[in-house]
């Protein structure tokens, strides 16, 4: 799976995620990557978010969404309301990881596996990478 | 706090254990990820819209097989390639999905054109592929998204439910 958020000059958030799904998955599941607010959202008020991971899990407790949902009732931050959920789900036997950016500040990359593939970069252009913590 | 642009990318969260990962092999995700990065944030730097930053970094990522998307997507049990995508646009809630689809070079784009064309937001299988060809977006035969990477985890996959075994498979071969 792959993913992307972003904030433009504007300070309009977008999200997008792509997959090949599981290997050896039996044909015609589907994970959380297309059902919006499980595994893609994006809404100008609180947070864009890609995740991936045990989609199922992502899909039953809709993780995209219930970070914005913290952030716009609880009134949680940005890391807050990302890092809480991704720490939750891995207690549903949710493994995985997500990206995230909010309104303002820099983007969240919590995830709860091993590692995750993962960059990000503002307006100074420098192009951060990592694979494992 | 910083209201400047930016966006940040992943390419699937589990990968292969850090001892298993050589520097060489390392690198070559590194320079993956920063060329993904790179197209969003020339985007994003000319002025550009954040879901076109979005999109162009997907499709970086998209047409490089070392990610679980498009180019090198893994295989279903029963051989086949079933991809799924989604985009939103935080601007004003639209967004475009799609799911069990094999054809479109970038399923990213594909899922685009369901936003905006479509009038609808989550479309599966061989009508979305139907809509699809109505739109103007490259297709590609299997044999292009086929990496002999994923056929392997498939066969190994196969192998091991055939004999009973436990899946003691890494998280890079669960979900590529």
């Amino acid at each position: 799976t792959v993913g992307a958020v972003a904030r433009d000059a504007a300070g309009n958030l977008a999200a997008g995620t792509s997959t090949g799904g599981i290997t050896a998955k039996r044909p015609g599941r589907v994970g959380d990557t297309p059902v919006i607010g499980a595994g893609t959202f994006a809404d100008n008020a609180t947070c864009a978010v890609s995740t991936t991971g045990t989609g199922e899990v992502f899909i039953r407790f809709t993780a995209a969404a219930e970070i914005a949902a913290r952030i716009r009732y609880a009134g949680q931050t940005l890391e807050q309301a990302a890092s809480d959920v991704i720490a939750e789900l891995s207690t549903h036997g949710g493994d995985g990881g997500l990206i995230a950016i909010g309104v303002t500040g820099a983007p969240v990359l919590p995830f709860n596996s091993s590692g995750m593939y993962r960059g990000f970069s503002g307006v100074d252009g420098v192009l951060h990478t990592a694979i494992h913590r | 706090m910083s209201r400047g642009f930016c966006l940040a990318i992943h390419g699937g969260a589990g990968t292969i254990p850090a001892a298993a990962l050589n520097t060489a092999a390392a690198e070559t995700y590194h320079v993956a990820l920063r060329t993904a990065l790179k197209a969003g944030w020339t985007v994003l730097n000319r002025g550009g819209a954040a879901v076109d930053a979005v999109c162009a970094a997907i499709v970086e990522l998209e047409n490089d097989e070392l990610f679980n998307a498009a180019r090198g997507a893994v295989f279903t049990s029963a051989g086949q390639l079933e991809m799924d995508a989604a985009i939103m646009n935080g601007a004003d809630r639209a967004a475009g999905a799609l799911a069990g689809i094999c054809g479109p070079k970038n399923p990213i784009v594909a899922a685009r054109a369901v936003m905006q064309k479509s009038g609808t937001v989550f479309m599966i299988g061989a009508g979305a592929e139907a809509f699809l060809q109505t739109q103007d977006i490259q297709f590609m035969p299997p044999d292009y998204f086929t990496t002999p990477r994923r056929l392997d985890a498939l066969h190994r996959e196969l192998t091991r439910r055939v004999a009973g075994m436990p899946d003691t498979r890494s998280d890079a071969d669960r979900h590529g």
